[in-house]
C-alpha cells in the first residue's frame, strides 16, 4: 500500500470520526444531511458485499467493518436518537436523493468491468459515491451557520477521494497497474464536486473567518 | 487476480 492510499483511507476515517464526535459530544447533527448519510450506507453495503467471500488483508476487513458499522450508526443516530434527531435540519435537507440511485444503477448495468452481480454492485457503489455528497453540499449552502466540525467533516471527506486520485496515479506509474477507467473517472467527478467547497473552506481558514458558502 | 487488484481498495 502506498502513502497516498493510506493517507486517503486515514482522511476518510478521520472524517467519520469528526462526524461521530459532533454527534456524541454536541448531541447534534445540525448541518448534516441525512440524505447523504443514507446514500453512504447504500454505497458501503453494496461495495463491501465481498467481505464474506474474499479475503484481502486484515486491514481491508477491519476498515470495511468500521465503514459499515459507523455509516449505519450515524443514520441510526440521526433517525432515532431522541436528542440528536431533534437537531436534524429536516426542512433544509430536501434533496431528492432517490433520484440519484436509479441512474447510477442503470449506468452500472450498462458500463461495468464485468457483467456479474458482484461487479455491477461494486460499480454502482462507485457511481453512487461520486454523487452522494450532493445533498450535503446543498444543505451546507443553505446553512447560515456552518460549525467547525461540520466544515472539517466535509473537508476530510473530499480530501479522501482527492488522495485516492494520487494513489491511482502512483499505482499506474510505479506498480504498472492496469487502466481502470471506472474508478478513476468516478473518483475524478467525486473530487471535482468538492472544488467549490474547498475554495471557500481554504479561504475562510486563511482569513480565520467562519466558513460560509455563497447561496 | 485481476479482480483482486480492483477490489483491494476501500
Amino acid at each position: 500500500m502506498n502513502v497516498f492510499r493510506l493517507a486517503g483511507d486515514m482522511t476518510h476515517l478521520l472524517s467519520i470520526m469528526v462526524l461521530l464526535l459532533k454527534i456524541h459530544s454536541m448531541k447534534s447533527c445540525a448541518g448534516i444531511s441525512l440524505k447523504t448519510q443514507e446514500l453512504y450506507v447504500l454505497v458501503f453495503a453494496t461495495r463491501y458485499l465481498d467481505i464474506f467471500t474474499t479475503y484481502f488483508s486484515f486491514y481491508n476487513t477491519v476498515m470495511k467493518i468500521v465503514f459499515l458499522v459507523t455509516s449505519f450508526s450515524i443514520v441510526w443516530y440521526m433517525r432515532h436518537h431522541k436528542v440528536v434527531r431533534q437537531t436534524y435540519d429536516r426542512d433544509q435537507d430536501t434533496f431528492r436523493h432517490h433520484l440519484l440511485v436509479i441512474p447510477c444503477f442503470l449506468l452500472a448495468l450498462l458500463i461495468n468491468h464485468r457483467f456479474t452481480v458482484r461487479e455491477v454492485l461494486w460499480t454502482f457503489s462507485l457511481y453512487l459515491e461520486a454523487v452522494a455528497i450532493l445533498p450535503q453540499l446543498v444543505l451546507l449552502q443553505r446553512s447560515r451557520n456552518i460549525d467547525n466540525l461540520t466544515g472539517n467533516y466535509v473537508f476530510f471527506l473530499g480530501a479522501y477521494r482527492g488522495l485516492y486520485l494520487f494513489n491511482w496515479i502512483y499505482r499506474y506509474m510505479a506498480e504498472k497497474s492496469q487502466l481502470r477507467w471506472i474508478p478513476w473517472i468516478s473518483g475524478l467527478v467525486q473530487t471535482a464536486l468538492y472544488a467549490d467547497f474547498f475554495y471557500y473552506y481554504i479561504k475562510s481558514w486563511k482569513k480565520r473567518e467562519k466558513l460560509q458558502l455563497p447561496a | 487476480e485481476e479482480d483482486k487488484e480492483e477490489h483491494d481498495e476501500l
